[in-house]
């Protein structure tokens, strides 16, 4: 069953599953421990009224056991072995701890979440790239200073006219618990469009991303046990799953005539009206054009799509077998339609065929075949002379009245 | 009545090279 479709062959919205899209996936560390082998202390909450302890470990990126490397950020999350990354202790370090994470594709994503092995940091930054890395705008702040650290107020009400930008919080900035602790963002949540999302080209663009960067701030020693990414693979509600292409690289599977790593373009010969993203009413795919089988080529035209009624605004290219018009509908000038074949025939139009003495002109009737007959001449190609008349010996006038 | 179609031999070319058809 193609979910793309109904049980009738219709198009429907179709989108792929929600899933941790950081799985699985290498994250660029800034900070890593453990090359040199290093000691790291942490104060353990014990509960039950017990105090807490210190604890000291070695981190040694060369011995399984004492490792906490980047691939531990995004390994499978189990609470009876909880395996954590951890920076270096970085407490005379001029540069921040990031966290990098590189989808390699546009997802649309729900919520980032980070669960800590270590103290959650003062003040943490979530930015996001849209582009492969190559711009970066912020996407959540959490601080206990907010003013401070971002220059944004603490909490600030999400209106419709601000929805597309980054906010602080000082929730989350508790070190408490010292381990175990989560920071989790949510993209969507108190934003006023998320109700009707399908209508909300903000909101779509607000979730989408091809990058995560998170940087903890003040530089200090951090452990992360689990990084999430919940989203979904961007296919625009034109494909129902993402697959590897011959290079390696994470693509859509496109569906309703759509192409484009998120189908984000309608396919070649379907451009009758223009992409669109699905929505739960319409699945907007993309039409070809109606060219009777006489084009291989179309474009897309506004002006004719809005005059249409916003029906069709395809006009073809390149009609062959002496067709022509938007539509390919009609015979080119020197030929007509043989009415005894339907438009879409090769042979579909006739050659006018007009006689080169008795026509005035080689061009027929585009409808009947009809040439224009010179004075006296009569017959769908002019070639005979009408009743009355005779064949004379002038080709200017060759029918002349019988006397 | 159908009358007979027009017999391209039976015209006078002379004046008229310019319009004659190859096939005349």
């Amino acid at each position: 069953v193609d979910p793309c479709y109904d049980d009738a062959g219709a198009a429907r919205r179709c989108i792929p599953d929600f899933i941790n899209a950081a799985f699985g996936k290498e994250m660029a560390v800034s900070s890593a421990c453990g090359r040199p082998p290093s000691r790291s202390c942490s104060v353990v909450e014990r509960g039950d009224d017990r105090p807490s302890v210190r604890t000291c470990q070695i981190c040694d990126a060369t011995d399984p056991r004492r490792a906490h490397p980047a691939s531990y950020l995004t390994d499978h999350n189990s609470a009876h072995n909880l395996t954590c990354w951890q920076s270096e202790n970085l407490n005379s370090s001029p540069h921040n701890v990031t966290l990098t994470l590189s989808l390699g594709k546009k997802f649309e994503i729900t919520y980032v979440s980070l669960q800590f092995c270590s103290p959650r940091p003062e003040s943490l930054a979530i930015h996001k790239s849209m582009d492969y890395g190559k711009t970066w705008v912020p996407y959540q702040f959490y601080s206990s200073q907010c003013r401070r650290m971002y220059n944004r107020p603490n909490r600030a009400a999400i209106t419709k006219q601000n929805e597309q930008e980054a906010l602080c919080t000082d929730g989350h900035t508790d070190p408490y618990p010292l381990s175990g602790g989560l920071i989790a963002f949510s993209t969507l949540d108190g934003r006023p469009s998320s109700k009707d999302f399908d209508n909300s080209p903000v909101l779509q663009d607000w979730v989408t991303v091809t990058d995560i960067r998170v940087v903890f701030m003040p530089t200090y020693f951090y452990a992360v046990g689990d990084f999430q990414v919940g989203g979904r693979c961007k296919c625009n509600g034109h494909g129902a799953r993402c697959l590897k292409d011959k290079e390696g690289k994470l693509v859509c599977d496109c569906k309703h005539n759509t192409e484009g790593p998120e189908c984000d373009r309608c396919k070649p010969f379907h451009y009758d009206r223009p992409w669109q993203r699905a929505n739960a009413r319409e699945a907007n795919e993309c039409l070809p054009c109606n060219c009777n089988l006489h084009a291989r080529r179309c474009r897309f035209n506004m002006e004719l799509y809005k005059l249409s009624g916003r029906k069709s605004g395809g006009v073809c290219m390149n009609c062959r077998h002496n067709t022509a018009g938007r539509h390919c509908h009609y015979c080119k000038e020197g030929f007509y339609r043989d009415l005894a074949r339907p438009i879409s025939h090769r042979r579909a139009c006739k050659a006018c065929d007009c006689h080169p003495v008795g026509a005035a002109g080689k061009t027929c009737n585009q409808t009947t075949g009809q040439c224009p007959c010179k004075d006296g001449v009569t017959g769908i190609t002019c070639n005979r002379c009408a009743k009355g008349y005779q064949q004379s010996r002038s080709p200017v006038a060759p029918c002349i009245k019988i006397p | 009545d159908v009358m007979p179609t027009l017999d391209m031999a039976l015209f006078d070319w002379t004046d008229y090279e310019d319009m004659k058809p190859v096939d005349a």
